[in-house]
């Protein structure tokens, strides 16, 4: 498997975040144009770097795009 | 979950199986592996959760089944579609959805080996969420969403096993599961010593496991099917009857990752595919397995890295039937490397919990494939074989 490239741009990352249940569905599409308020987006990520083990910044750091881009399984983490 | 200093563990979808005798299909098969090897570690996959719930799981080649698996790429027709090399690596639904479970094929699925992706492992996590379990966020666990690289001691987490276990119940039948390690086997019957010739004289001439996950100890013309207490009832047998066309007083045997087991004695070998005879047997040893002694101790196939090794007096020989020759000149190379280990081994196995087991006389050894070194834990090895490994 070639290496993983971390995750670069914050559109990735939103991807990942909806895809896995820590932001709305409708962000997974950031060509949709759903706007994210700052507040929805940095618990999003405090979420996800709880879920995972990580540093609880809120912040996209390198740590935490490294995480999101690790192979992994395709289910969502936060179900409804 | 709690507050954010809730403590981590395990989460259930909310759905689970009403019944807990499940039937299983492999549809569509991966492009890369053997079919029989699939089978084989799918069967094993599935096995770590009937280990510790009374769940079973059983192959059909037809519909209607509980859970269906294939192996796709890119959009599958489910509306998720895969992504390539990398990234995703399966998914599964849950029971209330219908339980199916998925693979990218676009992965170099492997087995027993640390390249590619590890079959066994990321189809034992998909099959937990075909059962109900989420994700945990315990790192250490099966569940946790991570994929963490081949683990040749695969174990079952504390937080997995009470994950399944708040779904399905501890488990209360005996027989065909994925035994946990014999370091915490105790026996749940003792049977009448004299019923068992094990307790009396614990020497075994070989043991090996099946591809259908079942452990087998081979002594003079018998044989017994041990579960993860003790021997099983009903045993010894004869050799004979079980593997027709076998003789007695086997030296070795092992399963490789094909699916057949291969027994040795004296200057022969033979090979079976289940219990029956895979060809026109016994061979030479000199003829399938050149560069490999005869009248060896032991042989087995290790997990740290799936080749087959053959012991015999104080030395080892490694064997690689991808390899040409299959067994490099600097071999045999001295047991002593196996750190702890002695020589004139009886037998020696790779259980299906992932460690890797030697026996000699009526004692047993466990192995720590991580430090190559038998392990030091309390009660120290060498363990009594009988108490252990024959419910004595």
């Amino acid at each position: 498997i070639p290496a993983p490239a971390p995750v670069q741009k914050t559109a990735q990352a939103e991807i990942y975040l909806s895809q896995f249940g820590y932001l709305p569905a409708s962000a997974k599409n950031p060509s949709s144009g759903g706007l994210l308020d700052q507040e929805t987006w940095e618990r999003a990520i405090r979420d996800f770097q709880s879920f995972a083990g990580l540093n609880v910044t809120g912040e996209l750091d390198s740590e935490t795009t490294e995480l999101m881009s690790l192979p992994r399984c395709g289910v969502r983490d936060k179900i409804g | 979950f709690g507050s954010d200093s809730r403590s981590k563990r395990y989460a259930l979808q909310g759905s689970r199986w009403k019944v807990k005798n499940l039937t299983y299909r492999i549809s569509k098969y991966p492009k890369r592996l053997k079919r029989s090897d699939v089978d084989a570690e799918l069967a094993r996959a599935f096995a770590v959760w009937s280990g510790y719930t009374d769940l079973t799981f059983t192959p059909k080649s037809t519909n209607p089944v509980h859970i269906e698996i294939r192996f796709e790429e890119n959009e599958h027709g489910d509306g998720d579609p895969f992504d390539g090399p990398g990234g995703t690596l399966a998914h599964a639904y849950f029971p209330v959805y219908g339980g199916d479970a998925h693979f990218d094929d676009a992965e170099l699925w492997t087995i027993g080996s640390p390249r590619g992706t590890n079959l066994f492992q990321v189809a034992a996590h998909e099959f937990g969420h075909s059962l109900g379990l989420s994700h945990s966020d315990v790192r250490s666990a099966l569940m946790a969403p991570f994929y963490r690289g081949f683990d040749p001691v695969f174990k079952l987490d504390s937080d997995d096993i009470y994950a399944i276990q708040a779904l399905y119940g501890k488990k209360t039948t005996r027989g065909a599961s994925y035994p946990t390690s014999p370091s915490t086997r105790k026996p749940s019957f003792v049977p009448r010593a004299e019923d068992n010739e094990l307790c009396k004289d614990p020497r075994i001439d070989t043991i090996f496991n099946t591809a259908e996950g079942f452990t087998y100890a081979f002594k003079g013309d018998k044989y017994y099917r041990l579960t993860e207490n003790a021997v099983a009832e009903g045993y010894p047998k004869l050799i004979s009857e079980g593997w027709p066309g076998l003789e007695g007083d086997i030296d070795a045997a092992f399963t490789y990752k094909n699916g057949k087991t291969y027994f040795f004695k004296g200057t022969k070998y033979w090979r079976y595919y289940g219990r029956q005879m895979d060809g026109d047997y016994p061979k030479e040893i000199s003829d399938g397995f050149v560069g490999i002694p005869d009248h060896i101790d032991a042989a087995m196939v290790w997990g740290g890295n799936g080749k087959i090794y053959f012991y015999k007096g104080t030395k080892f020989w490694r064997f690689d039937p991808l390899k040409r020759p299959p067994v490099k000149q600097t071999y045999p190379k001295p047991i002593s490397n196996w750190e702890g280990l002695p020589n004139n081994l009886d037998a020696a196995l790779q259980y299906t919990n992932g460690y890797t087991y030697f026996f000699k006389g009526d004692k047993y050894y466990r192995f720590n494939d991580r430090t190559f070194s038998v392990d030091e834990v309390n009660p120290p090895f060498p363990r009594p074989t009988a108490y252990w490994w024959f419910g004595c």
